[in-house]
């Protein structure tokens, strides 16, 4: 439970950043 | 601050405990030693409280780099302090993370969004041009194909 | 219901029960081992002593009753230092978002807003391959038009070529000129007429 709690979290603090950078980059390839 | 916090309780928790397991009641534990030499046992304690001293600050140390709190009380203590004049609770995951993402990709959409105005914009005023290029140019084959049609009429 | 900690895990990169359960157990074995080398250091010095009658079981039972006094405090203090941990210093207030989170401030209805933007964008998207392709088809009419004026064009210097050469050959009028043409070719069919029938 405790691993998942962390796992979690990790995720929320890090995968925004991640998912973000390829939707940016595909803003950017549409604009290009 | 926390590790100020953190420290102070540590400290407490373990004058607590030092004051807990007195020599007193050490002695009165291990009575029958205590009887036979009573300046080993108490020399024995002094040596036992500070051996369990050490050990524990050693470990709240070990603790304290392991998880980098300290730098993380202090930035912490930051954030706490930039959020004093929010009285509200503030957002938390919702444990939707496909909606939770929405409000991180929300500023690039808008850009994206008027990037795409933008374009747009310039597209129609370029095809407006051309349109007029384009009226223009009917009208001159218009014109043309009247000339013509009247220059035949002449001669028929 | 076990509270989580799931935003402090966010921020610590670990849950705070886990931390303070590591601290627990750390604690823990010092306190035994701690213990333990009384006993053993008792023990060595009772063997300087050979009337001593003290059995090493005895030292045993005298070991765990002062050990079970401090376990008992031990832990009281502990759940006590526990609870003000996780209060005060290994929590995050309700009232506090984390940097990494701060956008969902900034955009509270994110989701309404992202469905909504997501609409606009495939319509602006729409409108923009509308009028690319409708940029496409004016420049093909203007490729089209050049083409079709040069051929009018042509048609137009072909008529002014056609009264140059009238004029050339004196029908400034061409109008005049065919009536005339034709009246004299039609005199000339009477005349020939004449003729033969004058050499009959």
């Amino acid at each position: 439970f405790d691993e998942l709690i962390v796992e979690t979290a990790t995720k929320r603090k890090q995968w925004p950043k991640k998912i973000l950078i390829h939707a940016v980059q595909t803003m950017k390839a549409e604009q290009e | 601050g926390r590790a100020q916090v953190f420290a102070t309780v540590v400290d407490t928790f373990l004058e607590k405990l030092v004051a807990a397991g007195s020599y007193q009641r050490f002695a009165n534990c291990y009575r029958c030693f205590y009887r036979l030499q009573p300046e080993m046992t108490r020399s024995i304690y002094d040596q036992f409280i500070a051996q369990l001293q050490t050990s524990i600050k050693e470990e709240i140390q070990e603790v304290k780099n392991e998880g980098n709190l300290e730098a993380l009380f202090n930035s912490l203590d930051k954030i706490v302090e930039e959020a004093k004049n929010q009285e509200e609770p503030a957002w938390r995951p919702s444990g939707i993370p496909e909606e939770d993402i929405c409000s991180t990709v929300v500023p690039y959409l808008l850009k994206h969004k008027l990037y795409l105005q933008k374009v747009l914009k310039v597209k129609e005023e370029e095809n407006r041009k051309v349109a007029e290029s384009v009226l223009a140019g009917r009208d001159r084959i218009a014109e043309l194909q009247q000339r013509i049609q009247a220059r035949k009429h002449a001669w028929q | 219901s076990v509270n989580p900690m799931a935003y402090e895990a966010q921020f610590f990169g670990f849950t705070p029960q886990t931390c303070m359960l590591r601290v627990y157990i750390a604690f823990q074995d010092y306190l035994f081992e701690t213990m333990l080398l009384v006993e053993s250091v008792m023990l060595k010095k009772m063997d300087g002593f050979p009337d001593c009658k003290i059995s090493p079981f005895e030292l045993r039972k005298s070991t765990e009753k002062f050990l079970l006094f401090m376990k008992e405090h031990f832990d009281k203090l502990f759940s006590k230092m526990e609870e003000v941990l996780l209060q005060l210093v290994l929590n995050i207030p309700k009232n506090v978002l984390l940097p990494e989170d701060k956008v969902h401030e900034q955009y509270p209805d994110s989701k309404e807003q992202f469905q909504a933007l997501q609409d606009e964008i495939h319509q602006l998207q729409e409108q923009y391959r509308a009028e690319a392709s409708a940029g496409q088809a004016l420049r093909a009419e203007l490729e089209e038009q050049k083409v079709v004026q040069a051929e009018l064009e042509k048609i137009l210097q072909w008529f002014d070529g056609l009264e140059n050469i009238c004029r050339k050959y004196g029908t400034s009028n061409f109008k005049e000129s065919f009536t005339f043409l034709t009246q004299n070719s039609k005199k000339l069919q009477d005349m020939l007429k004449d003729v033969e029938k004058k050499s009959k």
